[in-house]
């Protein structure tokens, strides 16, 4: 399975809609100090389910909401939609014949109004969290702790202590 | 179960002896489990980069304990992968050849794995297949620009 | 004594409120007070990046943090100077227009102190005065080579 | 006053003689991962008083003596001495004339051996460090928490808690 593009507007400095794509390989992002490219980290984590926001750097989850800046007003609301394409058997009668696999796009989106009310859909259908949980793990994209290095973390498995480190051998069993 | 996670430790250590002499050229290191049994033990980490004497790991330097650290992180993605993997300025505290060990490393698990890199480095930019410029032309609001594939000149300043 | 320290602090803040704008370009910040007697308060940032809204201090970049320190410090260094300040590597997580600022502001300051700068950062060294490189050619074993001052050739690589 | 040079022998893996001569304005000190720049730092902390071994980064003060490396015996003490140069008026006597006052030269040692047995000297003479630091507070050498900015602890004060800061305003009382 691979992930096709994600899509963002009104999370954090992305007021607009933004379209990322991605290619195979190394895509590398660049920009001035405070463009939004951690932000960009902080979507996939959103998007993925991430609960603490304070591990997304804020004080409550309303401050992922586009604040507005010198020239824009504030937002209502923020989302970030996931696409990935996944290799699908269309028939799960487990018959041999391959032309039955086919490419298929799956989406996830996550919505947050300022009221504080929040939507999750799966292919623009609402769905509840644990329905993306659990789609995930079918389909491998379960991130690991290793799967995201954030800005200014990578010493942590370095200083922290020996019982901190255990994860590790969880992870890869 | 006992014997499920001691595999996975082993494993674990092998790969992470192997990804700590590659990324730091030479010299060697390995983990060891903290006494007690594997269902509650910890990880030690005992690194040796090239030359030196084996001493307390936090006697190393800044972009040691970096590069030590992206030996072990690694050494777990390259026995369980993801489809995907974001790294945030993990090169910031890398000296020359250590970013190009690096990104010699991230180019090979990139043939079947996407990597997205965030980087104020030069070299790092360099060696990506593609690269997004995000830019706040509009103050306070950030705008993606996609800029050239690697093939394409990039401008030296 | 309370006045000394209202004092303190409203000198600190005047220069703090300075070197942030000069070192982001642009932009505002400040310093409060929180509650209760001068005796035992803490001291709270405000910080707004130009052209942004003012937000809660943790959600600033890694860079703007780093820059909101630097202002911080060098606010309480330009007040009660020390002959001497040693810098390690602070300019890491810094752009390129942030590292021009912060070098032009460390050359106002060294006019009347010496100021100490580890670097991997080649602007940051090709601003200095006097450059000392450190080798390890003899493994594990620390050695200083004179490299040379800032008006002779620098090799660009 | 000036700080005229540091030299250190078998200080971390400055295992033989090193001498750092300091010059005005700005001195860049560079070089690759791991081959001694930070330990300058530590130089300078130690020969100042530092009486924590973690904040030198090791697990014990005998850290500090050089361990050895893949071609060098271990060594048996650590030494770094640090030159100052200081105007002195040469007469106590309140006189006015000028030529009375001139540049002297201050050097302050400490040494620590494997045994434990540590010393210091001013001007090359056994002392308490309570010597030195009541020197440090005449000539003004005393350093500020600002005066050292170690690497990767810049972003302390940002992430500290406001209470955490309020040594800034004592600082510069
Ligand atoms: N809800 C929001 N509305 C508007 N702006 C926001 C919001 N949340 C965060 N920001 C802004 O986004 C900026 C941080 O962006 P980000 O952390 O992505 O920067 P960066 O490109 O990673 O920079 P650096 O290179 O310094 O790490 C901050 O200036 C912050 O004020
Ligand atoms: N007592 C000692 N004897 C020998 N080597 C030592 C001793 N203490 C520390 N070292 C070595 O010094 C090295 C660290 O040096 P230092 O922190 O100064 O590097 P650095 O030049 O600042 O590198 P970076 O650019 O990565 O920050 C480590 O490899 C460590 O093993
Ligand atoms: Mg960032
Ligand atoms: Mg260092």
């Amino acid at each position: 399975m691979r992930i096709e593009r994600i899509e963002m507007v009104g999370f954090k400095s992305f007021a607009s809609k933004t379209v990322f794509k991605f290619h195979p390989g190394t895509t590398a992002i660049v920009g001035p100090n405070g463009c939004g490219k951690s932000n960009i980290v902080d979507a996939f984590k959103w998007v993925l389910g991430e609960q603490s926001a304070k591990s997304l750097r804020g004080g409550s989850m309303e401050d992922v909401i586009f604040a507005g800046s010198a020239t824009q007003k504030t937002k209502g609301m923020a989302e970030v939609t996931l696409i990935l394409s996944d290799i699908i058997n269309e028939d799960s009668n487990g018959s041999d014949s391959v032309d039955k696999k086919k490419m298929t796009e799956i989406s996830v989106t996550r919505r947050l109004y300022r009221s504080g009310e929040s939507d999750y859909l799966m292919n623009k259908v609402p769905c509840r969290l644990k329905d993306i949980k659990s789609m995930f793990l079918d389909t491998g994209l379960e991130l690991k702790a290793y799967s995201i290095l954030e800005q200014g973390r990578i010493g942590d498995i370095v200083n922290s202590k020996p019982l901190d480190r255990r994860f590790l051998i969880e992870e890869v069993a | 179960t006992k014997s499920r996670l001691e595999e996975a430790f082993e494993l674990l250590n092998e790969k992470f002896k192997e990804v700590f002499t590659m990324l730091f050229g030479k010299g060697r290191a390995e983990l060891q489990l903290t006494e007690g049994s594997i269902l509650d033990a910890g990880i030690e980490i005992v690194a040796q980069p090239p030359g030196k004497r084996l001493q307390n790991m936090m006697l190393l330097s800044g972009g040691e304990k970096a590069l030590t650290a992206l030996s072990l992180l690694f050494a777990g993605f390259m026995i369980k992968p993801t489809p995907l993997c974001l790294l945030d300025e993990v090169d910031a505290p890398l000296d020359e050849s250590n970013t190009d060990r690096f990104i010699y490393l991230l180019r090979e698990l990139a043939k079947s794995i996407q990597f997205i890199t965030i980087t104020h480095n030069r070299r790092t930019m360099e060696a990506a297949d593609y690269i997004y410029g995000i830019t706040m032309e509009e103050p306070g609001s950030s705008k993606v620009v996609s800029m050239h594939l690697a093939d394409a000149p990039v401008s030296t300043s």
